[in-house]
Protein backbone atom coordinates (compact mmCIF):
# COMPACT_ATOMS: atom_id res chain seq x y z
CA UNK A 1 0.00 0.00 0.00
CA UNK A 2 1.05 3.80 -0.43
CA UNK A 3 3.36 4.51 2.28
CA UNK A 4 1.74 5.83 5.56
CA UNK A 5 -1.68 4.65 4.33
CA UNK A 6 -3.54 2.27 7.35
CA UNK A 7 -6.18 0.85 8.10
CA UNK A 8 -9.01 2.70 9.63
CA UNK A 9 -10.14 -0.33 12.05
CA UNK A 10 -7.24 -1.83 12.91
CA UNK A 11 -3.98 0.64 12.50
CA UNK A 12 -2.26 -2.22 10.36
CA UNK A 13 -0.90 -1.24 7.11
CA UNK A 14 -3.77 -0.83 4.68
CA UNK A 15 -3.46 -4.30 1.87
CA UNK A 16 -3.26 -3.14 -1.96
CA UNK A 17 -6.40 -3.47 -3.24
CA UNK A 18 -5.61 -6.42 -5.54
CA UNK A 19 -4.27 -8.69 -2.73
CA UNK A 20 -7.16 -7.18 -0.63
CA UNK A 21 -9.61 -8.17 -3.34
CA UNK A 22 -8.14 -11.99 -3.19
CA UNK A 23 -8.28 -11.85 0.84
CA UNK A 24 -11.46 -11.07 -0.04
CA UNK A 25 -13.31 -13.75 -2.40
CA UNK A 26 -10.98 -16.64 -0.32
CA UNK A 27 -13.32 -15.29 2.35
CA UNK A 28 -16.10 -15.43 0.50
CA UNK A 29 -15.68 -18.70 -1.15
CA UNK A 30 -14.73 -19.84 2.48
CA UNK A 31 -17.76 -19.01 4.36
CA UNK A 32 -20.03 -20.12 2.07
CA UNK A 33 -18.98 -23.48 1.30
CA UNK A 34 -18.24 -23.80 5.22
CA UNK A 35 -22.04 -23.17 5.74
CA UNK A 36 -23.30 -25.32 3.42
CA UNK A 37 -21.23 -28.04 5.49
CA UNK A 38 -19.37 -29.11 2.19
CA UNK A 39 -15.69 -29.03 2.21
CA UNK A 40 -14.91 -28.15 -1.64
CA UNK A 41 -16.84 -26.88 -4.30
CA UNK A 42 -19.10 -30.21 -5.58
CA UNK A 43 -17.90 -30.92 -9.56
CA UNK A 44 -21.03 -31.09 -11.18
CA UNK A 45 -20.99 -35.02 -13.17
CA UNK A 46 -24.59 -34.80 -14.37
CA UNK A 47 -25.96 -31.54 -14.93
CA UNK A 48 -29.78 -31.73 -14.85
CA UNK A 49 -31.73 -30.78 -17.89
CA UNK A 50 -33.82 -27.70 -17.99
CA UNK A 51 -36.79 -29.88 -18.73
CA UNK A 52 -37.18 -32.14 -15.89
CA UNK A 53 -35.57 -28.80 -13.63
CA UNK A 54 -38.56 -26.16 -14.80
CA UNK A 55 -41.14 -29.30 -14.43
CA UNK A 56 -39.90 -29.93 -10.89
CA UNK A 57 -39.88 -26.95 -9.43
CA UNK A 58 -43.37 -26.18 -11.19
CA UNK A 59 -44.52 -29.08 -9.45
CA UNK A 60 -42.96 -28.52 -5.81
CA UNK A 61 -44.91 -24.81 -5.99
CA UNK A 62 -47.72 -26.62 -7.44
CA UNK A 63 -47.15 -28.62 -3.91
CA UNK A 64 -46.53 -25.90 -1.72
CA UNK A 65 -49.68 -23.83 -2.64
CA UNK A 66 -51.61 -26.65 -1.76
CA UNK A 67 -50.14 -27.08 1.59
CA UNK A 68 -49.48 -23.23 2.03
CA UNK A 69 -51.28 -22.00 5.71
CA UNK A 70 -54.27 -20.61 4.17
CA UNK A 71 -55.51 -17.80 6.68
CA UNK A 72 -58.46 -19.96 8.18
CA UNK A 73 -55.79 -22.57 9.34
CA UNK A 74 -54.41 -22.76 12.46
CA UNK A 75 -50.06 -22.08 11.42
CA UNK A 76 -48.26 -25.43 13.57
CA UNK A 77 -46.53 -22.91 16.51
CA UNK A 78 -45.34 -26.20 17.72
CA UNK A 79 -42.63 -25.24 14.79
CA UNK A 80 -39.94 -22.96 16.07
CA UNK A 81 -40.23 -20.17 14.13
CA UNK A 82 -37.05 -20.12 11.59
CA UNK A 83 -35.69 -16.99 12.71
CA UNK A 84 -32.31 -16.00 11.09
CA UNK A 85 -29.42 -16.95 13.84
CA UNK A 86 -31.84 -19.34 15.24
CA UNK A 87 -29.19 -22.08 14.19
CA UNK A 88 -31.79 -24.12 12.22
CA UNK A 89 -30.94 -24.25 8.34
CA UNK A 90 -33.97 -25.33 5.89
CA UNK A 91 -33.05 -27.29 2.96
CA UNK A 92 -35.34 -28.04 -0.69
CA UNK A 93 -33.64 -30.94 -2.20
CA UNK A 94 -34.53 -32.04 -5.74
CA UNK A 95 -32.87 -35.73 -6.45
CA UNK A 96 -33.67 -37.00 -9.90
CA UNK A 97 -33.27 -40.53 -10.75
CA UNK A 98 -30.46 -42.58 -11.94
CA UNK A 99 -31.88 -45.99 -13.41
CA UNK A 100 -31.06 -48.90 -11.90
CA UNK A 101 -31.54 -52.36 -13.35
CA UNK A 102 -34.84 -53.13 -15.22
CA UNK A 103 -36.93 -56.39 -16.75
CA UNK A 104 -40.06 -56.10 -19.39
CA UNK A 105 -42.11 -55.46 -16.23
CA UNK A 106 -40.17 -54.30 -13.26
CA UNK A 107 -37.68 -51.22 -13.53
CA UNK A 108 -35.56 -49.73 -10.35
CA UNK A 109 -34.81 -46.29 -9.75
CA UNK A 110 -32.04 -44.80 -7.42
CA UNK A 111 -32.05 -41.47 -5.11
CA UNK A 112 -28.60 -40.41 -4.12
CA UNK A 113 -28.80 -38.04 -1.00
CA UNK A 114 -26.32 -35.46 -0.47
CA UNK A 115 -24.15 -36.58 1.93
CA UNK A 116 -24.21 -33.01 4.14
CA UNK A 117 -27.62 -34.42 5.49
CA UNK A 118 -26.23 -36.01 8.35
CA UNK A 119 -28.02 -37.84 11.33
CA UNK A 120 -28.92 -34.35 12.64
CA UNK A 121 -30.83 -33.50 9.95
CA UNK A 122 -34.78 -33.85 10.19
CA UNK A 123 -36.87 -35.09 6.89
CA UNK A 124 -39.88 -32.53 7.03
CA UNK A 125 -41.33 -34.04 4.26
CA UNK A 126 -39.90 -36.04 1.07
CA UNK A 127 -42.58 -36.78 -2.17
CA UNK A 128 -41.80 -39.12 -4.87
CA UNK A 129 -43.09 -38.08 -7.93
CA UNK A 130 -43.70 -40.40 -10.50
CA UNK A 131 -44.79 -39.99 -14.73
CA UNK A 132 -47.22 -42.71 -16.02
CA UNK A 133 -47.03 -43.26 -19.19
CA UNK A 134 -50.03 -45.61 -20.02
CA UNK A 135 -50.54 -47.02 -23.61
CA UNK A 136 -54.77 -47.67 -23.01
CA UNK A 137 -57.07 -46.40 -20.69
CA UNK A 138 -57.32 -49.42 -18.42
CA UNK A 139 -56.26 -49.50 -14.38
CA UNK A 140 -53.03 -50.98 -13.43
CA UNK A 141 -51.94 -52.28 -10.14
CA UNK A 142 -48.09 -51.35 -9.99
CA UNK A 143 -46.58 -52.07 -7.14
CA UNK A 144 -43.90 -49.63 -5.49
CA UNK A 145 -40.95 -50.96 -3.45
CA UNK A 146 -39.31 -48.92 -1.50
CA UNK A 147 -35.54 -50.61 -1.13
CA UNK A 148 -32.72 -50.41 1.26
CA UNK A 149 -29.68 -51.84 2.06
CA UNK A 150 -29.33 -54.14 5.32
CA UNK A 151 -26.68 -53.94 7.82
CA UNK A 152 -24.00 -55.27 6.23
CA UNK A 153 -24.73 -53.05 3.22
CA UNK A 154 -24.67 -56.26 0.55
CA UNK A 155 -28.46 -56.91 0.24
CA UNK A 156 -31.61 -55.10 -0.25
CA UNK A 157 -34.81 -55.25 2.12
CA UNK A 158 -38.15 -53.82 1.45
CA UNK A 159 -38.75 -50.98 3.66
CA UNK A 160 -42.79 -50.68 2.26
CA UNK A 161 -44.29 -51.63 -0.05
CA UNK A 162 -47.34 -49.83 -1.98
CA UNK A 163 -49.84 -50.47 -4.49
CA UNK A 164 -51.09 -47.67 -6.96
CA UNK A 165 -54.17 -48.37 -9.70
CA UNK A 166 -52.71 -46.54 -12.63
CA UNK A 167 -55.81 -45.26 -14.31
CA UNK A 168 -54.59 -42.98 -16.93
CA UNK A 169 -50.96 -41.36 -18.32
CA UNK A 170 -49.71 -38.64 -15.90
CA UNK A 171 -48.31 -38.04 -12.59
CA UNK A 172 -48.57 -39.71 -9.45
CA UNK A 173 -47.18 -38.93 -6.12
CA UNK A 174 -46.02 -41.03 -2.86
CA UNK A 175 -45.15 -40.31 0.52
CA UNK A 176 -41.15 -41.31 1.25
CA UNK A 177 -40.59 -39.28 4.52
CA UNK A 178 -40.11 -42.05 6.28
CA UNK A 179 -37.89 -44.07 4.45
CA UNK A 180 -35.94 -41.14 3.85
CA UNK A 181 -35.05 -40.10 7.37
CA UNK A 182 -34.43 -44.06 8.29
CA UNK A 183 -31.77 -43.51 5.30
CA UNK A 184 -30.20 -40.85 6.27
CA UNK A 185 -30.65 -41.85 10.32
CA UNK A 186 -28.72 -45.00 9.06
CA UNK A 187 -26.09 -43.18 7.63
CA UNK A 188 -26.77 -44.24 4.01
CA UNK A 189 -27.74 -41.75 1.27
CA UNK A 190 -29.20 -44.10 -1.63
CA UNK A 191 -32.89 -44.45 -2.02
CA UNK A 192 -34.21 -47.72 -4.43
CA UNK A 193 -38.17 -47.48 -5.67
CA UNK A 194 -38.82 -50.35 -7.27
CA UNK A 195 -41.83 -50.30 -9.55
CA UNK A 196 -43.64 -53.52 -10.82
CA UNK A 197 -46.52 -54.70 -13.00
CA UNK A 198 -47.94 -58.24 -13.00
CA UNK A 199 -46.73 -60.52 -15.82
CA UNK A 200 -49.44 -59.95 -18.23
CA UNK A 201 -49.38 -55.89 -18.21
CA UNK A 202 -47.54 -54.07 -20.55
CA UNK A 203 -45.41 -51.50 -18.21
CA UNK A 204 -46.70 -48.09 -17.60
CA UNK A 205 -43.19 -46.69 -17.03
CA UNK A 206 -41.45 -44.93 -20.07
CA UNK A 207 -38.79 -47.06 -21.28
CA UNK A 208 -36.74 -43.66 -21.97
CA UNK A 209 -38.77 -41.46 -18.97
CA UNK A 210 -38.52 -38.10 -21.96
CA UNK A 211 -36.72 -34.91 -19.33
CA UNK A 212 -39.41 -33.30 -18.31
CA UNK A 213 -41.45 -36.95 -17.42
CA UNK A 214 -38.12 -38.10 -15.01
CA UNK A 215 -38.55 -39.65 -11.85
CA UNK A 216 -38.03 -37.33 -9.08
CA UNK A 217 -38.12 -36.69 -5.09
CA UNK A 218 -38.33 -33.57 -3.64
CA UNK A 219 -37.57 -33.32 -0.24
CA UNK A 220 -37.33 -30.58 2.51
CA UNK A 221 -35.03 -30.86 5.87
CA UNK A 222 -33.95 -29.08 8.63
CA UNK A 223 -30.53 -29.01 9.83
CA UNK A 224 -29.25 -28.05 13.19
CA UNK A 225 -26.43 -26.07 12.30
CA UNK A 226 -23.78 -25.75 15.59
CA UNK A 227 -24.48 -21.76 16.31
CA UNK A 228 -22.70 -19.48 18.41
CA UNK A 229 -25.19 -17.83 20.62
CA UNK A 230 -24.43 -14.27 21.14
CA UNK A 231 -25.31 -12.61 25.26
CA UNK A 232 -26.18 -9.41 24.16
CA UNK B 1 -26.13 2.84 9.27
CA UNK B 2 -24.29 4.36 6.30
CA UNK B 3 -22.27 2.84 3.26
CA UNK B 4 -18.62 3.89 3.15
CA UNK B 5 -17.70 6.73 0.57
CA UNK B 6 -14.31 8.81 -0.46
CA UNK B 7 -11.85 8.61 2.70
CA UNK B 8 -14.05 8.45 5.34
CA UNK B 9 -12.60 6.88 8.47
CA UNK B 10 -15.51 6.86 10.32
CA UNK B 11 -17.37 2.79 10.78
CA UNK B 12 -19.53 2.57 7.53
CA UNK B 13 -20.13 -0.53 5.79
CA UNK B 14 -18.25 -1.30 2.35
CA UNK B 15 -19.47 -2.91 -0.36
CA UNK B 16 -17.97 -6.08 -2.08
CA UNK B 17 -19.80 -8.54 -4.73
CA UNK B 18 -18.23 -11.54 -5.43
CA UNK B 19 -19.44 -12.61 -8.49
CA UNK B 20 -19.68 -16.81 -8.94
CA UNK B 21 -18.09 -16.56 -13.11
CA UNK B 22 -15.73 -14.56 -12.38
CA UNK B 23 -14.49 -17.61 -9.51
CA UNK B 24 -15.96 -20.47 -11.87
CA UNK B 25 -18.43 -21.47 -9.12
CA UNK B 26 -21.36 -20.16 -11.98
CA UNK B 27 -21.63 -24.45 -13.35
CA UNK B 28 -22.60 -25.63 -9.80
CA UNK B 29 -24.21 -22.09 -8.25
CA UNK B 30 -27.98 -21.83 -10.40
CA UNK B 31 -28.93 -18.77 -8.55
CA UNK B 32 -27.95 -16.17 -7.44
CA UNK B 33 -25.25 -14.77 -10.31
CA UNK B 34 -23.18 -13.53 -7.16
CA UNK B 35 -22.65 -12.47 -3.11
CA UNK B 36 -22.59 -9.26 -1.52
CA UNK B 37 -20.16 -9.65 0.80
CA UNK B 38 -20.38 -6.40 2.60
CA UNK B 39 -18.38 -5.98 5.53
CA UNK B 40 -18.01 -2.98 8.22
CA UNK B 41 -14.71 -1.11 8.53
CA UNK B 42 -13.83 2.30 10.19
CA UNK B 43 -13.48 4.28 13.73
CA UNK B 44 -15.34 4.29 16.64
CA UNK B 45 -14.32 6.80 19.25
CA UNK B 46 -15.97 6.76 22.02
CA UNK B 47 -18.63 9.23 21.26
CA UNK B 48 -19.97 6.98 18.49
CA UNK B 49 -19.88 4.00 20.79
CA UNK B 50 -23.54 3.06 20.64
CA UNK B 51 -25.74 4.54 17.61
CA UNK B 52 -26.32 2.43 14.32
CA UNK B 53 -24.74 4.76 12.09
CA UNK B 54 -24.33 8.38 12.16
CA UNK B 55 -27.96 8.95 11.53
CA UNK B 56 -27.75 10.52 15.20
CA UNK B 57 -31.52 12.15 17.03
CA UNK B 58 -31.24 14.96 19.97
CA UNK B 59 -30.92 12.26 22.49
CA UNK B 60 -27.88 10.84 20.71
CA UNK B 61 -26.53 13.73 20.21
CA UNK B 62 -26.75 14.84 23.33
CA UNK B 63 -25.10 11.52 24.57
CA UNK B 64 -22.11 11.78 22.36
CA UNK B 65 -21.52 15.52 24.49
CA UNK B 66 -21.97 13.52 27.65
CA UNK B 67 -19.49 10.99 26.36
CA UNK B 68 -16.97 12.92 24.24
CA UNK B 69 -16.35 15.17 27.75
CA UNK B 70 -15.43 12.04 29.54
CA UNK B 71 -12.52 10.64 27.24
CA UNK B 72 -10.59 9.47 30.21
CA UNK B 73 -12.16 6.42 29.61
CA UNK B 74 -10.59 6.72 25.95
CA UNK B 75 -11.91 3.16 24.86
CA UNK B 76 -13.02 2.62 21.18
CA UNK B 77 -15.57 0.74 20.42
CA UNK B 78 -16.02 -1.98 17.54
CA UNK B 79 -17.47 -1.57 14.30
CA UNK B 80 -20.12 -4.37 13.57
CA UNK B 81 -23.05 -5.30 11.55
CA UNK B 82 -26.41 -3.77 12.77
CA UNK B 83 -28.49 -5.36 9.96
CA UNK B 84 -27.84 -8.37 8.45
CA UNK B 85 -30.09 -11.18 6.19
CA UNK B 86 -29.53 -14.36 4.56
CA UNK B 87 -28.38 -15.97 1.54
CA UNK B 88 -30.53 -17.95 -0.55
CA UNK B 89 -29.06 -19.97 -3.08
CA UNK B 90 -30.06 -22.72 -5.32
CA UNK B 91 -27.03 -25.11 -6.07
CA UNK B 92 -26.39 -28.55 -7.15
CA UNK B 93 -24.63 -30.83 -4.64
CA UNK B 94 -22.14 -33.57 -4.32
CA UNK B 95 -24.54 -36.07 -5.89
CA UNK B 96 -26.01 -33.62 -8.68
CA UNK B 97 -28.68 -33.23 -6.55
CA UNK B 98 -30.57 -29.41 -6.61
CA UNK B 99 -30.47 -28.16 -3.25
CA UNK B 100 -32.49 -24.65 -2.12
CA UNK B 101 -31.59 -23.06 1.42
CA UNK B 102 -31.68 -19.56 2.94
CA UNK B 103 -28.07 -19.26 5.01
CA UNK B 104 -28.96 -16.80 7.80
CA UNK B 105 -27.33 -13.57 8.61
CA UNK B 106 -24.55 -13.50 5.39
CA UNK B 107 -25.71 -10.12 3.76
CA UNK B 108 -24.38 -6.95 6.30
CA UNK B 109 -27.04 -4.54 5.29
CA UNK B 110 -25.78 -2.25 7.58
CA UNK B 111 -22.94 -1.55 10.04
CA UNK B 112 -22.83 0.45 13.61
CA UNK B 113 -20.33 0.85 16.45
CA UNK B 114 -20.88 -1.43 19.90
Amino acid sequence: APKGVWCPACGLAALAPATQRDVLIALAKQSILSKLHLPDRPNITKATSRGALLTALRRMRAQHMDTAVSPGMTRDNSVPHLRPGLGLQEYEILSFAESGSSTSHSVRLHFLFTQELSGSTEILQATLHLFWAVPSPRTRPVTVRLLQPDTTGLNMTVASETQMEVQRAGWATLDVGQAVQNLIGQGSQRLTVELEVAEDWESPFLAGHSDSHWPFVAAQARARTPHRVQRR
Amino acid sequence: GIDCSGDSQMCCRKEFFVDFKEIGWEDWIIQPEGYHMNYCAGLCPLHMAGIPGLAASFHTAVLNLIKANHADAAMDSCCVPTQRRPLSLLYYDRESNIVKTDIPDMIVDACGCT
